[in-house]
């Protein structure tokens, strides 16, 4: 009889994800154990999906007591590296896009007969708040019963906290319910999942496990004040989120594809989505339609008020928008654009809320599905595509572009939405594309300021992260933070001005280092140099941001940057690679963690994520034989010896989907 | 609540209480020209068995009507509206908020000054009492700190006072309290009894407050008040 939890001879006997979360940055520990029970050497494994926002900051390997630790290199060194155990049929690490929030981290390492092996895989993030709430994903994936299975996150916020709730797909009763803890007070929260073997089985006499899904864990803070500023070791944190402020009014252009591309699922989404956004929008809004194919044609001459008349009209417009023709999204934006200019010019719109409108929140929303392939019409040069929206607009209002479907140019929306102050998102083609878009849009419905500067006294801080953003939407947090230049500073002030609906506010935040000391004493909950972890994080989020869009010298620096912070702060980001030796008989085995991008974007990132998102086939060899458990998957090869490695079956010949 | 009419081209103030029952307005500003209006919602003591009846003013409402703006303050929270705009702060804010014609600034767990242009400046003063107090409760302060734009038409429990008005105060002699005497005041061609007291200015420093001298006159300002108390109850804040 085999002992429970033990799938050809591997048993995975432990896997725990601790998770850390202080001031919204998640700091994650994901640690699984397992023991080869088998007369012969096994290979095992691991599978970690984690949040595309992360950074992975460390893997180690223990094979029976010894720890192999990682080591973050510059890409093109750990590539050199990861080549050469990938030549020799050795295996190695990879992470690839999986899904839409994930990236999956894959790594396994042979194991000889009675030894145990212990993955250790550690990755940060900046959790964000979005509509009103941050949200930590965890995904649980096991098809193996785990004797000693376990997510536990604890939550410290100085702000307190204000509602925490966990849930799991997967929880379908209350059995498994009864697993599950969540509690919170003041200023800690913590959740707590710990399935039983039998909890976990997918039914009273089976041995696979229902453990499959998503771990979802919210919260949100106390928001007594608007703002919250934490300093610890000459690093501070500025979080930025009011309430109570009313709505600015907008004025929103939809720049929607209807050539042949959105034929079909796409265009009746599309029409889901807008009818739903119809509903939502207010009265001091203002709305128009453009739609492109081969043609570009208008629902009105001009901006039109969100009258229920005029709602009622746009509704019919909407049911009546059919998909086919070329692509002619050059023309399509431009004349939105150029509609948007002109309803300012002659004061189309209120005075106020078009200031306002058109600088912060005029949404030229291109639900643009480029075609699969592109049958352009009109200007069809990307570039030129670019530089004529970027002339349009002139950073007076944001471009937030919505792809729909993995077949578009992607990389082409993002770069013109960032160098418009916007931003892209892709919607995927599922059964739920129409509460993709109609999300999207909720984000950016409610701006509450505009226009906001984040401003430090002078000659008391270095290297900030960005301080000014076209807009503060409700539900939402601007994060700022520095170095300051005077460690032992007594207090510390800090305004933030921003164009409101109808009036102009500035809001200061005063710290006491007195107060402040005491806000932080819960020493147990945090982890030491939590804030300045935060600012090398967010700092190099910004720098990979900007350099997307950036060129020549500017470019070279951005990078130069990016790279040196992530180097220093032992991020795995897009410029840099993980890489953990194990000597094995003799011969070095590779393990590797890398980070992948949306898609090919330039000359210096391509080559590199190709290779990483690629297994390399290397005849003959074994496959193996994958299982999957909790963020982790596990197999075993049917090779013969300690020597042998394995690998897939399915081997992917192309970068991923994103 | 207490009222303190400072009279700088005298060097002198008086001083008078209103005693209204919790939940009563009072119109303290209304002037129809500026079309600004004050009034003040009266909170008493948690328990209404308290022996000593105190009142405060524990809800405020500034309102141009000309501009469409008010401002509702309380101990928790002030909320302001723009026609139907709605903007809401708490007293840990620190947020000044600027449109044309009009400034407020709110100064976290102190006060809040409001501005109409240059001319009309009023400093709401917040007094936190201990949260778990079993008598007392927050409450607020009211400061008229400049009203040269105001019009002459200016009525109210403090309005009326905003134009120059005579008084006479004369035979000073011992009082029921031999440390406060009483005297004789002439003023709106009243005869007044009233003793020598002091109110406190709490705009410098809201937990002692700066004294200041004055005429008390007895039986809510009666003489001194045009008509009655009652005749400045209103319906509403706004």
């Amino acid at each position: 009889s085999r002992p429970l939890g033990v799938v050809d001879g591997i048993e995975v006997y432990s896997t725990k994800i601790s998770c850390k979360v202080t001031s919204r940055f998640a700091h994650n520990v994901v640690t699984t154990r397992a023991v080869n029970r088998a007369d012969t050497a096994k290979e095992v494994s691991f599978d970690v999906e984690l949040p595309k926002t992360a950074f992975i900051t460390n893997f180690t390997l223990t094979i029976d007591g010894v720890t192999y630790p990682g080591n973050v290199k510059e890409k093109e060194v750990a590539k050199k590296q990861y080549e050469k155990a990938v030549s020799q049929g050795k295996t190695a690490g990879l992470v690839k896009a999986s899904g839409r929030k994930l990236e999956k981290f894959t790594v396994s390492v042979n194991v000889a007969a009675g030894s145990k092996v212990s993955f250790e895989l550690t990755y940060e993030e900046l959790l964000k708040r979005h509509k009103g709430k941050y949200e930590m994903y965890l995904k649980v994936q096991p098809k193996q019963l785990i004797k000693h299975f376990e997510i536990e996150a604890d939550i410290f916020e100085p702000q307190g906290i204000s509602m925490l709730d966990a849930e799991a797909s997967f929880i379908t009763n209350d059995l498994l319910g009864s697993a599950l803890t969540k509690s919170f007070s003041g200023k800690k929260g913590h959740v707590s999942f710990k399935p039983s073997l039998d909890q976990q089985r997918s039914c009273p006499t089976c041995t696979d496990s229902l453990l499959k899904g998503d771990f979802t864990i919210t919260y949100d803070v106390n928001r007594e004040s608007p703002a919250n500023v934490q300093i610890v070791n000459g690093y501070f944190v500025h979080f930025f989120a009011p309430q109570g402020l009313p709505v600015v009014s907008k004025n929103v252009v939809f720049v929607i594809d209807v050539s042949g591309s959105m034929h079909g699922q796409k265009i009746k989404q599309t029409k889901d989505a807008l009818l739903k956004i119809l509903e939502d929008m207010k009265e001091d809004d203002y709305l128009n339609f453009i739609l492109f194919s081969g043609d570009v044609t208008t629902w009105k001459g001009n901006l039109v008020q969100a009258t229920p008349e005029s709602i009622q009209q746009a509704r019919e417009f909407v049911m009546n928008m059919n998909a086919g023709g070329m692509t002619n999204i050059n023309d399509g934006l431009l004349r939105g654009i150029s509609m948007l200019n002109t309803a300012r010019e002659v004061n189309a719109v209120p005075e106020r809320s078009t200031s306002i409108t058109e600088l912060v929140q005029t949404v030229a929303g291109a639900v643009a599905g480029l075609g699969t392939p592109p049958s352009p019409s009109g200007e069809s040069r990307p570039k030129k595509i670019q530089e004529n929206v970027r002339n349009a607009i002139r950073g007076k209002f944001p471009l937030y572009n919505l792809g729909f479907g993995n077949n578009l140019n992607y990389n082409f929306l993002e770069s013109m939405a960032l160098e418009n102050h916007g931003l892209a998102r892709r919607i995927y083609e599922d059964s739920d594309a129409n509460l993709q878009l109609q999300g999207f849009y909720e984000e950016v419905a409610n701006p509450l300021l505009t226009g906001v500067e984040v401003e430090y006294p002078e000659n008391t801080i270095l290297d900030l992260t960005q301080n000014t953003y076209q807009h503060f939407y409700d539900g939402s947090e601007i994060v700022v933070a520095g170095r300051l230049v005077d460690k032992d500073l007594n207090s510390f002030k800090a305004d933030v001005k921003g164009h409101g609906a109808v009036n102009d506010l500035t809001f200061t935040e005063e710290v006491d280092m007195k107060e402040m000391e005491k806000a932080l004493r819960e020493r147990e909950y945090i982890f030491g140099n939590y804030i300045e972890r935060l600012w090398a994080y967010l700092t190099i989020e910004q720098l990979l941001e900007k350099r997307k869009n950036a060129h020549g010298e500017e470019k070279k620096n951005l990078t130069a940057q990016a790279l040196d912070l992530s180097l220093k702060y032992h991020f795995v980001t897009p410029l840099t690679s993980m890489v953990v030796t194990k000597p094995e008989d003799s011969e070095e085995q590779t393990a590797i963690a890398d980070k992948p991008g949306e898609g090919p974007t330039d000359a210096e990132v391509i080559p590199s994520m190709a290779y990483l998102t690629r297994y390399q086939p290397q005849p003959p060899q074994t496959p193996c034989h994958h299982g999957e458990f909790p963020g982790s998957s596990w197999g075993k090869a049917q090779g013969p010896g300690p020597s042998t490695s394995c690998l897939p079956r399915s081997q992917p010949h192309r970068v991923d989907g994103d | 609540p207490h009222f303190l009419i400072q009279i700088p081209e005298k060097g002198d103030a008086i001083c008078f209480n209103i005693d209204g029952d919790p939940g009563t307005v009072l119109r303290l500003i209304q002037d129809p020209v500026t079309g600004l209006t004050v009034n003040g919602q009266v909170i008493g003591d948690k328990s209404p068995d308290s022996k000593t009846r105190k009142t405060y003013f524990g809800k405020l409402g500034i309102a141009n009507a000309q501009m469409d703006f008010r401002i509702e303050v309380r101990p928790d929270k002030i909320t302001l509206w723009n026609g139907a705009a709605q903007s809401t702060f708490s007293w840990l804010d620190t947020v000044t908020v600027a449109q044309d014609g009009l400034s407020v600034r709110i100064n976290r767990k102190k006060n809040m000054v409001v501005s109409f242009g240059d001319g009309v400046t009023f400093v709401v003063v917040l007094h936190q009492v201990w949260k778990k107090h079993p008598i007392h409760q927050d409450f607020l302060g009211f400061y008229v700190v400049d009203s040269h734009r105001m019009s002459a038409q200016t009525h109210g429990l403090l309005g009326q006072f905003f134009h120059p008005f005579e008084f006479k105060v004369s035979d000073v002699h011992p009082g029921s309290d031999p440390t406060k005497p009483d005297a004789t005041m002439v003023v709106k061609n009243h005869r007044l009894t009233v003793t020598r007291g002091s109110q406190k200015d709490y705009r410098k420093d809201v937990s002692s407050g700066t004294k200041v001298a004055c005429w008390f006159v007895h039986n809510n300002g009666q003489g001194l008040i045009d008509g009655v108390p009652s005749d400045y109850i209103v319906p509403d804040l706004f």
